[in-house]
C-alpha cells in the first residue's frame, strides 16, 4: 500500500508540472492535483494508472461545458464577427481561415479590412480575401475603422450575404483609447444590423503565458467577448492558459489556428486538446 | 505584492520579524510562484531559486531587522545579475558593412522592429542602412517593409517572389552599390519545430556572415519560450535577443529564461507600434517587472 502511495505522489508531482509547462499557471496547476489528490484519496480513481485519463477528462469536459462550441447566428440577415486581441496574434490569417471554413459551408462571406492603422494591414487582407474568393470593403489608411464596419454591414445587406468578418487592429488591452476604438466598432456595427456583432471572438496565440488572463478580462470587459480562438497550436506551446481563463471567466473556445495556410484551422475540441496538453 | 506577501511571511502573531528555516522555505516557494506567474520558465524558476537558498540563509537575512525586505533584495539582485552584466551594443564590423539579421517565431515584431533599429542607427549611430524584405510568404509582408522603410527614409531591398536565401545574398551586393554599411535583414516568421525553414535561416547565416543574429521575443511569451530558444540557438549563432511588446502589462519572465538558455544578452526592448519605441534593454527595470 505504502508502495502504491509513493507512486501516486511522484506522478501527482509530474502531472503538476506539465501543467505548469503548459501555461496553466502555478496556482491553477497546484489546485487541480490537489483535486486530483482528494479524488483518489476518497477512492474516486480506483488505480494510479487512471489518474492520467481522469485529470484529462475531468479537464476536458470543463472546457467544454457550458461551451457554446457554434458561432452566433443572425436569424435575419447577416451574421457579424469580431475578431479582435493583441497585436501579432493571428487575428488576419485567423479572418481569412474563418471565412474558408464558411464559404467551404457554403455562406456568402464578406471581408471588412478594419485594421486601418497598421503598414499594410489592408493590402495583407486583400491578398487573403482573393485567394479565398470573396468581396472586401477597405478604406483609405487612416480611415476610421467603425466607418468600415459601416460600410461592411451595408454591402452585405446590400449583396443578401450571410457573414461580415471584421478584422480589428492588434491592441494592447491595457491601453484604454484602444479599447474606447472597439467600443465604437461594436456599437457602430449594432446600429447597421440589429444584434451586431452576432459574435466577438478573442484571437489568444497558443504560445502566451499568464498575460493571456489579462487579455480575456480586459477585453471581456471593454468590448464583451463570446469566443476565442487559439492560434499556433501547431507550434511546441499547449496553450494550457485556456484552462486558467475558463476558471475565471467562460469563455467558449470556438477554433484553433494550426498553421499559416487558410485551410489550417478546425473547430475546438476538448478531448484532443487536453490529449496534447499531456503529450 | 511579493513584498506584502514575504513581509507576511517572515512575520510572527507578535508582529516582530523571526526567521526560520521554515519560513525560509515557505519565502523560496513565494519567491518560486512569483517567477512562474510571471512567465520564467519552470526549471529555470528552480535553478534560479537553488543559486539563491544559500544567500537566503545566510547573515543578511539573518540578522536583518526586516528580513523579507532583506530577502526581496536577494533576489532581485539576483536577477539583475543574471539578466544584466554589461550593457551590450551592436557588433559594429570593424570593416565593411554590418549584416543584422532578426529572426524569431511568427507575429514577434520582427518586421516593425527591424525598421525602428533601422531609424536609430541612421539616427543616432549615423549609419547608412538598408533594409532586407527577406520574407517572401507572409502576404504583403515586402510591402510592410516598403512602407515602413518609406516612413523613417531608409531604402527596402526586395525581390517579389524568389528564394530568401538568394534575396539576403544579392542584399550585400546592393549594398555595396548602395554605399550602404548596415544590411538588416527582416525574416519570415518561422517554428523553431520547422526543419526547412529553420534550415533557411542557417542557409542565410552562411551566405551573409551577419555580425549580429537577433533573436525577437513577444514578451507575452510563457513556458515554451525556452525550447523556442533553445532551438534557435542550437541551429543559429544568436548574438542577441530583443523583446517586443513591453508596453503590454506582460511580466516578460522569459527574458531570464532566454538568457538562462541561449547565453545571449537582451539587447532592446521596444515599447509601442511607432517607429521611435526602441529602447536599450534595462536589467534592473526587468528585474523589478518580473518580480511584480
Ligand atoms: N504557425 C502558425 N502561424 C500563424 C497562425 N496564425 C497566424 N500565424 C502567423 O502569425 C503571423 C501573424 O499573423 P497575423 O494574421 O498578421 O496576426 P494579426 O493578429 O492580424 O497581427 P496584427 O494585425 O499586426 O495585430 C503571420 O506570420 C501568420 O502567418 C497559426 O495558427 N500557426
Ligand atoms: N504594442 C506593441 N505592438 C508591437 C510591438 N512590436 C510590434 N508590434 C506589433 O505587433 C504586430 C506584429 O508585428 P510584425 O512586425 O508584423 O511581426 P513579425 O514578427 O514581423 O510577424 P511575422 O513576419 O508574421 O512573423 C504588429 O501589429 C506590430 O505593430 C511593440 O513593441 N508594442
Ligand atoms: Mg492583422
Ligand atoms: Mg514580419
Amino acid at each position: 500500500l505504502l508502495i502504491r502511495r509513493k507512486i501516486d505522489e511522484a506522478l501527482l508531482d509530474e502531472l503538476e508540472e506539465a501543467l505548469i509547462a503548459a501555461d496553466v499557471g502555478p496556482r491553477l496547476a497546484l489546485d487541480i492535483s490537489e483535486q486530483i489528490r482528494q479524488k483518489y484519496r476518497n477512492k474516486e480513481i480506483e488505480h494510479a494508472e487512471e489518474i492520467l485519463d481522469f485529470l484529462k477528462n475531468m479537464l476536458a469536459e470543463g472546457l467544454a461545458a457550458e461551451t457554446e462550441m457554434s458561432l452566433g447566428r443572425n436569424p435575419d440577415g447577416p451574421t457579424v464577427i469580431l475578431l479582435i486581441g493583441v497585436n501579432g496574434t493571428g487575428k488576419t490569417t485567423t479572418t481569412a481561415k474563418l471565412a474558408r471554413f464558411l464559404t467551404d459551408q457554403g455562406h456568402g462571406v464578406l471581408l471588412a479590412a478594419a485594421d486601418t492603422f497598421r503598414a499594410a494591414a489592408g493590402e495583407q487582407l486583400d491578398i487573403w480575401a482573393s485567394r479565398v474568393g470573396v468581396d472586401i470593403v477597405r478604406h483609405k489608411d487612416g480611415a476610421d475603422p467603425a466607418a468600415v464596419v459601416f460600410d461592411a454591414c451595408d454591402a452585405a445587406l446590400a449583396r443578401k450575404l450571410d457573414y461580415v468578418l471584421v478584422d480589428t487592429a492588434g491592441r494592447i488591452h491595457t491601453k484604454s483609447n484602444l479599447m474606447q476604438q472597439l467600443e465604437k466598432i461594436h456599437r457602430v456595427a449594432g446600429k447597421k444590423i440589429a444584434g451586431a456583432p452576432h459574435e466577438v471572438l478573442l484571437v489568444l496565440d497558443a504560445t502566451t503565458g499568464q498575460n493571456a488572463l489579462s487579455q480575456a478580462k480586459l477585453f471581456t470587459e471593454g468590448v464583451g467577448v463570446t469566443g476565442l480562438v487559439l492560434t499556433k497550436l501547431d507550434g511546441t506551446a499547449k496553450g494550457g492558459i485556456v484552462i486558467a481563463i475558463n476558471r475565471e471567466i467562460r469563455l467558449p473556445i470556438k477554433f484553433v489556428g494550426l498553421g499559416e495556410k487558410e485551410t489550417d484551422f478546425a473547430p475546438f475540441d476538448p478531448h484532443e486538446f487536453t490529449d496534447a496538453l499531456f503529450a | 505584492s511579493i513584498s506584502d506577501k514575504l513581509t507576511t511571511v517572515f512575520r510572527t502573531i507578535a508582529g516582530k520579524a523571526k526567521i526560520t528555516e521554515d519560513n525560509i522555505q515557505e519565502a523560496m516557494r513565494e519567491v518560486r510562484v512569483a517567477l512562474l506567474e510571471a512567465d520564467v520558465n519552470l526549471q529555470v524558476a528552480r535553478d534560479f531559486i537553488a543559486g539563491v537558498k544559500e544567500e537566503a540563509l545566510g547573515e543578511k537575512v539573518l540578522n536583518a531587522v526586516n528580513p523579507g525586505e532583506q530577502f526581496i533584495k536577494i533576489v532581485h539582485d539576483r536577477l539583475v545579475e543574471l539578466l544584466g552584466g554589461e550593457r551590450e551594443e551592436i557588433k559594429w564590423a570593424a570593416q565593411g558593412p554590418t549584416v543584422i539579421m532578426l529572426c524569431g517565431l511568427q507575429g514577434a515584431g520582427k518586421t516593425t522592429t527591424v525598421a525602428k533599429l533601422a531609424s536609430r542607427f541612421k539616427n543616432q549611430n549615423r549609419r547608412k542602412p538598408l533594409l532586407v524584405a527577406a520574407d517572401v510568404q507572409r502576404p504583403a509582408a515586402i510591402e510592410q517593409l516598403k512602407i515602413l522603410g518609406q516612413q523613417i527614409g531608409v531604402p527596402v531591398y526586395a525581390e517579389l517572389g524568389g528564394d530568401p536565401v538568394q534575396i539576403c545574398a544579392q542584399a550585400l551586393e546592393v549594398a555595396r552599390m548602395q554605399g550602404a554599411d548596415t544590411i538588416l535583414l527582416d525574416t519570415a516568421g518561422r517554428l523553431h519545430v520547422d526543419d526547412a525553414l529553420m534550415f533557411e535561416l542557417e542557409n542565410i547565416v552562411a551566405r551573409t556572415k551577419p555580425q549580429e543574429i537577433l533573436f525577437v521575443c513577444d514578451a507575452m511569451i510563457g513556458q515554451s519560450a525556452v525550447d523556442t530558444a533553445a532551438e534557435f540557438r542550437k541551429r543559429l549563432p544568436l548574438t542577441g535577443a530583443i523583446m517586443t511588446k513591453m508596453d503590454s502589462d506582460a511580466r516578460g519572465g522569459s527574458a531570464l529564461s532566454l538568457r538562462e538558455v541561449t547565453g545571449v544578452p537582451l539587447k532592446f526592448v521596444t515599447v509601442g507600434e511607432k517607429l521611435d519605441a526602441l529602447e536599450e534593454f534595462h536589467p534592473d527595470r526587468m528585474a523589478g517587472r518580473i518580480l511584480g
